[in-house]
């Protein structure tokens, strides 16, 4: 059945047709034609903005993108590993008493990778990611999502799970038709109360996480930057280590 | 020789029997997974099983399924489910009794609670190791996230970001009433 689809009598360069604005960014889409049904693959090209934070998401296929130009750092989030990025401070009142060797404890994530220009980068599917433009110039970034892989149970289109925001207005303006006006985040469709009661904050916080009012898109600007752990440069855990002698 | 290999190839497993919990939480409930380690046999059939059994008002934590559809089968009590889909549409929300089934499709985010009654089902997974993300608790999508990610994808502050990550942080798969009551406070 697979094979019949892939009747194509002449081949042709494409180029995207479809673009999704964010606050920071944009998402440009290939059409879905027959040669990409035949391969069972679906493509986009995405740029992000310096200080752009491509907001965390899963898919249902598994995903190859290679980094044409710029750097940034990104996150999967993979069920069962540990958060091996830990942080601590030290507070005023702590650090000006002569007791003040105890650390409270202030973050832990999953692991942080960074990337750069030529770097391709894997995500399998259904895995959470997020990706932030920490240079100064545009990351563009072109992706391949397999659809006919084994990983994807679903139907053969490509379907993004967003874990936060909203698709931005002009991606319902261009496809109203089809997907009238639910484009919001997974969690934009449990109950507020429900959803608050399940991760233990109050309903005030679960409105914010379903961030219906967000017009941003999925590509947001972070004004300050985004500071998250990451390991030092070589220079810097040299100096690290300097520090202490015996 | 793989014919041989079936001929004496283990094909049973109980997965109701209360000591064989994978997860167990006092007040909360219990999960069990029968999948392809535990039983070989299913790396052939690719499908796996799943025995829930929360008890009255728990909570099974938000999560999708990975790699695979979940076909749930109530087998007793009742509970409140939630599902959406990538749209964040809810394309479920009501109740499962005894006797009813729900599919699940793959990566479509649900939220099971369990009434007066609690509530006691059992998955069939499309895959011989199903695998499944948590959106909060132990181990989550949110929990593996750095809080300044969080505080700018869903514009919070800090002390929010806190408690989306640590509120539920120690608890897994299962959330207790007690701990409910104790969040909300």
């Amino acid at each position: 059945g697979e094979q019949s689809q892939c009747g194509v009598e002449k081949l042709n360069a494409l180029e995207p047709i479809r673009e999704v604005r964010s606050e920071a960014g944009v998402t440009e889409y290939y059409q879905n034609n027959a040669q990409f049904e035949c391969a069972g693959v679906a493509a986009f090209r995405r740029t992000i903005e310096p200080r752009g934070l491509l907001l965390p998401s899963f898919s249902n296929a598994p995903r190859l993108v290679y980094i044409i130009q710029g750097r940034g750092i990104y996150g999967t989030v993979i069920p069962g590993c540990p958060e091996t990025f830990q942080s601590f401070q030290q507070s005023e009142s702590e650090k000006q008493s002569e007791k003040g060797q105890r650390q409270r404890f202030r973050d832990e994530h999953q692991r942080i990778h960074h990337f750069k220009q030529g770097d391709v980068i894997a995500i399998a599917a259904g895995v959470a990611h997020w990706c932030y433009n920490d240079g100064d110039t545009p990351v563009i970034a072109f992706t391949v999502s397999d659809i006919s892989n084994s990983a994807n149970q679903l139907d053969e289109n490509h379907r993004q799970f967003l874990l936060a925001g909203r698709r931005s207005s002009s991606w319902r303006q261009s496809r109203k038709e089809q997907e009238p006006s639910s484009e919001g985040n997974i969690l934009s469709g449990f109950d507020t109360k429900l959803l608050a009661a399940a991760i233990g904050v109050d309903r005030e916080v679960a409105r914010k996480l379903q961030c219906k009012d967000d017009q941003r898109g999925e590509i947001v600007r972070v004004e300050k930057g985004l500071e998250v752990l990451r390991p030092s440069s070589e220079k810097q855990e040299r100096e690290e280590r300097g520090r202490g002698t015996n | 020789g793989l014919e041989e290999a079936m001929c004496s190839m283990r094909n049973r497993e109980n997965i109701d029997s209360s000591r064989r919990a994978d997860v167990y939480i006092p007040r909360g409930g219990r999960i069990t997974n029968l999948n392809s380690q535990k039983l070989p046999m299913l790396s052939f059939i690719q499908l796996s099983a799943e025995r829930v059994v929360l008890y009255k008002n728990a909570m099974l934590a938000p999560h999708w399924n990975i790699n695979a559809h979940s076909v749930t089968y109530c087998t007793g009590g009742r509970g409140g489910v939630q599902v959406v889909d990538n749209n964040g549409k809810t394309v479920f929300d009501g109740e499962l009794r005894q006797g009813q089934l729900l599919v699940i499709p793959q990566n479509f985010a649900v939220i099971k609670q369990a009434g007066n009654e609690g509530f006691e089902f059992t998955s069939i997974k499309t895959i011989d190791n199903a695998m499944v993300n948590t959106i909060v608790g132990k181990a989550s999508a949110l929990r593996g996230m750095p809080e300044e990610v969080l505080m700018n994808s869903y514009r919070i502050n800090r002390n929010e970001a806190r408690r989306v990550k640590f509120n539920r942080g120690h608890e897994m798969a299962i959330f207790s009433p007690r701990s409910e009551g104790r969040a909300d406070a």
